[in-house]
């Protein structure tokens, strides 16, 4: 659930454990103990990075973990980045297909 | 404009949510979500089309490298028309030099694209009377989000830099009431706070966000939701009434 919503406790579950929880619920593992802690790393930054995130947020949403957790922002941008669109559109003026209407 | 609108209450508009995978193809995937709503709404035909093919046949090479809405309306109008997801299925990556558009019959077509005013008022009154649209929205906020209502600070999710395609859903309003602006003291009574919203659906999987879908503050062009609106025409085009301009 959201970060916000989570309440004391007894205690706040340990990182790893929600790490762990993470890697059960999108069914993630890594390669050898170096991998781990370095995606643990990066899971630690994101949920810090998700708070921030919704204490600025102005409306309802809820940030926290998502199956992109354990990406850095670069990563991420990869996967699912998209070329830049901003500044100019680029020319769509290109002659197209048949000028006949309805059926293909 | 009517106060609500959510085309996934009409069975049939709205297909399943996709999933990228590691291919940059949001671009097509909104694409093929606007075509399978517009020719559902005014074919009375619900049909799921090959995002596969735009990948494949695109003018750009390979689509899995991300790509504009525009250029795959185009490809579909060159190819006259779309296969079924069916009959071409995704595969999650593109094989440019291997288009398969001939093989296949064409499920879908259209007639034209256009792309809307950048006024979310029309934006939303062409959303609530023609079906969804595509649109382009900065993505810096998407990848942790989980639930509720988007509403960055203004200077946070530069309306410039749009880097992500999407289909518009609906919208509505929603009932809010903690109160996050600045200035808001947590301790005094609020009054409820009504958030208008749009309704967008992704093409991250079902597993996140809102089972798939988000929902993005109405009113401000957030995250530049007005940039690129634009939407395919399925339907013949209706005789005009022909005009003259006066001498």
């Amino acid at each position: 659930g959201s970060l916000r919503s989570q309440d004391p406790g007894p205690q706040p579950l340990e990182l790893k454990q929600v790490f762990t929880l993470f890697q059960i619920q999108y069914n993630r593992s890594y390669s050898n103990l170096e991998e781990y802690a370095r995606r643990l790393d990066i899971f630690a930054h994101n949920l810090a990075w998700a708070q921030k995130l919704e204490e600025e947020d102005l409306g309802t949403a809820e940030f926290g973990v998502t199956p992109f957790s354990d990406l850095t922002e670069e990563e991420f941008g990869q996967l699912y980045g998209h070329r830049r669109m901003d500044g100019v559109a680029p020319d769509v003026g290109r002659e197209v297909g048949s000028e006949e209407w309805g059926e293909p | 404009v009517p106060p609500t609108c959510d085309w996934r209450k009409l069975n049939g508009v709205i297909s399943s949510v996709k999933k990228q995978e590691s291919c940059n193809c949001c671009w097509a995937m909104a694409a093929v979500g606007n075509i399978e709503a517009q020719w559902a709404i005014k074919h009375h035909q619900s049909v799921e089309l090959s995002v596969q093919e735009l990948l494949d046949c695109g003018r750009c090479g390979d689509g899995c490298r991300g790509g504009f809405v525009w250029d795959a309306f185009i490809t579909v109008l060159n190819n006259s028309g779309l296969a079924s997801e069916r009959d071409y299925p995704f595969q999650g990556k593109a094989k440019p030099h291997r288009c398969l558009a001939k093989k296949h019959k064409k499920a879908a077509w259209i007639q034209d694209f256009t792309m809307l005013q950048d006024n979310e008022q029309k934006i939303a009154w062409y959303l609530a009377t023609e079906g969804p649209i595509t649109v382009t929205i900065n993505m810096k906020f998407l990848r942790q989000y989980k639930k509720g209502v988007l509403q960055p600070p203004p200077t946070a999710c530069d309306p410039m830099h749009v880097d992500h395609s999407v289909l518009l859903v609906g919208f509505g309003k929603a009932e809010s009431a903690v109160d996050r602006r600045a200035g808001a003291a947590a301790s005094q009574p609020r009054p409820k706070r009504s958030i208008p919203f749009w309704i967008l659906k992704n093409s991250w999987g079902a597993e996140w966000g809102e089972k798939g879908y988000f929902r993005l503050y109405r009113g401000n062009n957030t995250c530049g939701i007005t940039k690129y609106p634009l939407t395919a025409r399925v339907d013949r085009p209706v005789k005009k009434r022909p005009v003259s301009c006066p001498p």
